[in-house]
């Protein structure tokens, strides 16, 4: 099973615990507030009330037995986030993941050797905007730069048609790779799919190419 | 041309604000702080410094013609970012976009009109548990509940073979959509694909599938 230490009970750190924990990861989550630590007692293997960067509280915490340690502590303590990630590595935490509140933060972390630095609040407005801009879009998640996943309602025009009639991939670039269809299992299309309005499609795409499709019809 | 509001230019709102710019947006970026609003006065169409709590000041930036209206404010105050939401409503904003701390302030958002409510560091804290956990996986990205779009490396025992060969619908229930290779523009996938070790391969599946089949190939 693996084990990570999650430091930081915050809406982030919180939400990783639970998430971690969800796909079998025994988490220990620490935090100095104790109504923190309790909110997540139900579901980290282990939730520990103290100090990040108190040295002799973190050694216990073993963090070099970790496959994974992550450091999500934000507002609230720049410099403890700092010397909390500083720790981790020098006991030989084999994968340190710290919360950057800014890029200055980020280099800094990286500095004190963090592997890898996340930045959520960034991340989030980054891939929120697409989400919010095109109508019938009910997500967008961009996959590097050159690939966008899309799920979005069939404009009405292609309501009613097959695949196959609609040559999507052709005229628009865009690939359909799976179709929800509401209290019915998720389903790989066919050429013979005929779409419904409360079908929620899943689109593989170049950036824009959805867009450019949705003003196309319109 | 569309345009939006975005009130509270901390990491989130900051972000938020350049990708709408960045897809055509109009966006005019308020916030109370100067150096916040000057960090972005390049890339937004208008920067202006005031409290959005004071409904004069809001009223003459006219929510009710906006696109869609956002407020990013966070902890800095739970108070503000409820009462900017009800004053945009109020004033007949066609969208409103809020951010909520936590399922409280949430709750509370909604009550006032928020059409929609996100929870970036929640959000981001529930993808990355599976980004960080399975190797090889470069991201993971939850589409609903019931289907993960994963960027992953081929496993060695994958390396210099087909797609035909390998599959992976059959055996595994996971579906490649795409293959990215360094330098080379991201294709489809046909049958005769031959996988080598640069290649990312774009997949979507049920959740878990990703991970049992890292299993059974390891
Ligand atoms: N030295 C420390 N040791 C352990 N926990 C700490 C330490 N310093 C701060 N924390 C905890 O880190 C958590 C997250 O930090 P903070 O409150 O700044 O973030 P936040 O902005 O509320 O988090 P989020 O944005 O994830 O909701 C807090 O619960 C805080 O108690
Ligand atoms: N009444 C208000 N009118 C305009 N801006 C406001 C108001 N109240 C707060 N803000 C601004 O909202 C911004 C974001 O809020 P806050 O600083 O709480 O969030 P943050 O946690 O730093 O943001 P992020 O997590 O996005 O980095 C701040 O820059 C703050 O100045």
């Amino acid at each position: 099973r693996k084990q990570a230490i999650v430091v930081g009970l915050g809406q982030f750190g919180a939400a990783l615990t639970r998430s971690l924990a969800a796909r079998g990861v025994e988490v220990l989550a620490v935090d100095t507030n104790e109504e923190r630590v309790q909110a997540v007692a139900a579901v980290a293997a282990h939730a520990a009330m103290f100090d990040a960067t108190e040295e002799a509280a973190l050694q216990r915490a073993a963090p070099e037995r970790r496959d994974l340690c992550v450091c999500a502590i934000g507002e609230a303590g720049r410099e403890a986030s700092i010397l909390t990630t500083a720790l981790l590595r020098q006991m030989g935490a084999p994968r340190v993941v710290a919360r950057a509140m800014d890029p200055l933060h980020e280099r800094i972390l990286r500095l004190v050797g963090a592997h890898e630095v996340v930045n959520p609040e960034r991340a989030f407005g980054e891939r929120l905007a697409s989400r919010l801009l095109t109508a019938g879009v009910i997500d967008e998640v961009p996959l590097g730069d050159d690939l966008v996943i899309t799920e979005l309602r069939p404009p009405p025009a292609f309501v009613g048609r097959t695949l196959a009639d609609l040559t999507l991939p052709k005229t628009y670039s865009v690939t359909v790779v799976a179709v929800r269809r509401p209290g019915a299992p998720v389903t790989m299309p066919t050429p013979a799919t005929l779409l419904t309005a409360e079908d929620i499609l899943v689109i593989v795409s170049p950036p824009g190419a959805v867009p450019a499709m949705m003003d196309r019809v319109a």
